[in-house]
């Protein structure tokens, strides 16, 4: 289990530093907002109410103890690029600043972030995926048409084989293939041809889009 | 192909309307603010300057014809809400509406969204899941310890076979498992064992985090 010190408490540095102490790791949250840091206390490791552009602040915290840093101030660049200095020169190995746009992303890594996000970008590309596959759940993108949609298995399929349901296990690049049957707990990988599908389960099923839609698109 | 119309071009909007039009979709972006209609114009179908509260100003736009709205407002609750009410009067089938908030979220359904996204919120777990995994291009959670992590492929191993780098074909679901193998613009599902790992190769790797890490964690 790592160390990582989150700073800023919004929507994204608030998941993050609850799904990485829930992953397991020590989490220090740090935000100037008395009241985010409340919300915090208590759910991860340590939630302190500091300001982050304060050097002397970081040393007395321990934040140069931390081998990760997670800069999720969002609206404030100029906060955002002074904290992501500061962690710079407190030789934080790896910071992974979070950017408003093109600009602030890449003044955050020239004045040393490891990796810059762009949560509300990466969001719109998301929902643009899923938008059309009906019972996704969720879409992993391998190229511009190509990707792992995660669904729920269609009504029709239940209580069918994969293959009589006409998934074979050819390794058939251009067709759709179940990479995956999630039931319940479990994680059934490359599912034999002679599996038969549970109401409930989760598929995770690789092919173009046009593909998968064709598969689960008249479900219901 | 389908018709969708956008409302709010901030950086969530803006990406999910382009997205839509390169996945081969007629996508109407409205906006307030004409820097940002400017910025869409010609990138999608159709961007338009107008304010999406006014119903007169929806019907004249035929946003009644359209059978798919993102009301992609962020920080403007109000106004979302507005928005959402009043596509749910002009009957449009599937509406699609950001939530800055759960409390926001909850009051986005119940007048009429058929579906809420928390952007900021996806983002921070995500990270939370790739943080950990060097090399780790995306990341799709499965259960809460086990997903697929598109990796890019370890040195050691290319110019060996899967097999010879330890990979299996196995249906073992607790071992770690190649799903797919990326290369270039091809996508090779369930490689064969004697597949030899090509510079460049993004491996799909399906597994728990901690394994996935053992088999990618000591790259470069
Ligand atoms: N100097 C600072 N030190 C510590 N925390 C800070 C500092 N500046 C800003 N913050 C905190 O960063 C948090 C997130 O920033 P902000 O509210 O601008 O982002 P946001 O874009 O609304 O966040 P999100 O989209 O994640 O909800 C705020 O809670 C704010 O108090
Ligand atoms: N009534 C309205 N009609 C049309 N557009 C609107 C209306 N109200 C707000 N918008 C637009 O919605 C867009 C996004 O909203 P806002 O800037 O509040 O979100 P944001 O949280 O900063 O966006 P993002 O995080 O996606 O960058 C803005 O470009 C704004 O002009």
């Amino acid at each position: 289990s790592r160390q990582i010190v989150v700073i800023g408490l919004g929507r994204f540095g608030t998941r993050a530093a609850m799904t990485l102490y829930q992953l397991g790791h020590d989490v220090m949250a740090i935000d100037l907002d008395d009241r985010k840091v409340q919300a915090l206390t208590g759910v991860v490791t340590h939630a302190v109410k500091a300001d982050a552009t304060d050097e002397v602040t970081l040393k007395e915290l321990g934040v140069d103890n931390f081998q990760y840093a997670i800069v999720a101030i969002g609206r404030n660049t100029e906060a955002s690029i002074m904290v992501t200095v500061l962690l710079r020169d407190l030789e934080i190995p790896v910071i992974v600043s979070r950017a408003q746009s093109e600009l602030h992303g890449e003044t955050l890594k020239r004045i040393g972030a490891s990796k810059t996000v762009f949560p509300e970008k990466d969001g719109g590309a998301s929902l643009a995926h899923d938008l059309f596959l009906p019972g996704v759940e969720q879409y992993l993108e391998l190229t511009s048409s190509f990707g792992i949609s995660r669904v729920q298995v269609p009504i029709k399929y239940v209580g069918h084989s994969l293959k009589d349901s006409g998934f074979s296990n050819a390794r058939d690049k251009y067709g759709v293939v179940i990479l995956a049957i999630q039931r319940r707990d479990d994680v059934i990988l490359n599912p034999d041809e002679d599996e038969k599908f549970i109401n409930d389960d989760i598929l995770l099923i690789a092919g173009t889009d046009d593909r998968v839609v064709r598969v689960i698109g008249t479900q219901s």
